[in-house]
């Protein structure tokens, strides 16, 4: 249990700061 | 969790494109990325709950997730994941659950749970500190609720379960749950010293009771959360908020799923705490 939130955090991690530089490229438009 | 993960996913192929999605096509790319049940309208419901949001820009409306929503993941995913880094971190969770002949123990409701402790005999709430490193849990059981009850767990319970320098982690809606006891003018003076001085206010005892009771009128009651948090960071510890839409990040959730396999296991018709142990025996099994 604890194994998977760890993976997840670490997922949701990496997805944001995707999601940050993605998103600039739209703001930026 | 899942469903929030494939969100994100889904979002950032988008804005990769440069293009803003609508909820639906959001909601069609999402069904790629995994199975769901949901109706385009019951999906649209969850995103909104999720806090996404059309955003007017110049060139035109833009899906995303509130900002402050994205902030918050960010500041409470970096401290977790930091932490968690370190040589056998000291990781604890603070949580509280409803126990009732129900068995769903549930998180009490977002206000006070005040009104329902005080509606029904055999409901209380089991208030309760985890550690995922030693896998020790204090708690109590208890049917007021109240600032000064927590206060009272965190300095002699709390304080002493905790390892140095812990980093506690509460739910963002903790403090809400508490109930706060107004005081009026029929208190008696030492009452309302005691609560002026719980709260930093400047005051002396040689004050009249008049002039307490006007700083007590006079302090923004808003302003005044439950202060275990400070208690904790006094006392060298870091407590970190987990936001609301992170909640299947804690992982007390698999302590009550096991309390209630367990139960159901026992007596899967008629469950009860009764005849089952009680929960304390099953939290002590763990």
């Amino acid at each position: 249990g604890l194994y998977k939130i760890k993976q997840m955090e670490k997922e949701l991690f990496k997805l944001d700061a995707e999601i940050e530089e993605s998103l600039d490229n739209v703001l930026r438009m | 969790m899942e469903l929030q993960i494939a969100i994100l996913k889904s979002m950032n192929i988008f804005y990769r494109e440069g293009i803003s999605p609508s909820f639906n096509d959001v909601y069609e790319s999402v069904k790629d990325i995994i199975p769901t049940e949901l109706t385009s309208a019951q999906f649209e419901n969850n995103m909104i709950v999720l806090g996404y949001i059309y955003k007017k820009m110049p060139f035109g409306r833009l899906l995303m997730e509130k900002p402050e929503i994205t902030f918050q993941r960010f500041f409470y995913l970096q401290t977790i994941i930091e932490t968690r880094k370190k040589n056998k971190p000291n990781i604890y969770y603070i949580d509280q659950r409803i126990i009732d002949n129900s068995l769903r123990f549930q998180k009490p409701p977002s206000q006070s749970v005040e009104a329902l402790l005080q509606s029904t005999n055999d409901t209380s709430v089991f208030l309760y500190i985890v550690s995922t490193t030693t896998r020790q849990v204090n708690g109590i059981f208890t049917n007021v609720l109240d600032h000064a009850n927590v206060n009272k767990w965190i300095n002699d319970v709390v304080l002493d379960a905790l390892k140095p320098k812990s980093v506690v982690v509460v739910d963002s809606n903790f403090g809400h749950t508490i109930s706060r006891k107004e005081l009026t003018m029929y208190d008696t003076k030492a009452d309302i010293l005691k609560w002026l001085k719980e709260n930093s206010i400047p005051c002396t005892s040689n004050m009249r009771k008049a002039e307490l009771f006007e700083l007590y009128k006079k302090t923004p009651k808003k302003d005044l959360n439950c202060n275990f948090s400070s208690i904790l960071e006094a006392h060298g510890h870091r407590v970190i908020y987990l936001p609301t839409t992170l909640e299947d990040l804690n992982p007390t959730n698999f302590l009550w799923n096991f309390i209630r396999n367990k139960l159901q296991s026992q007596d899967p018709d008629k469950p009860r705490l009764t005849n089952c142990g009680g929960v304390t025996n099953l939290i002590c099994e763990l």
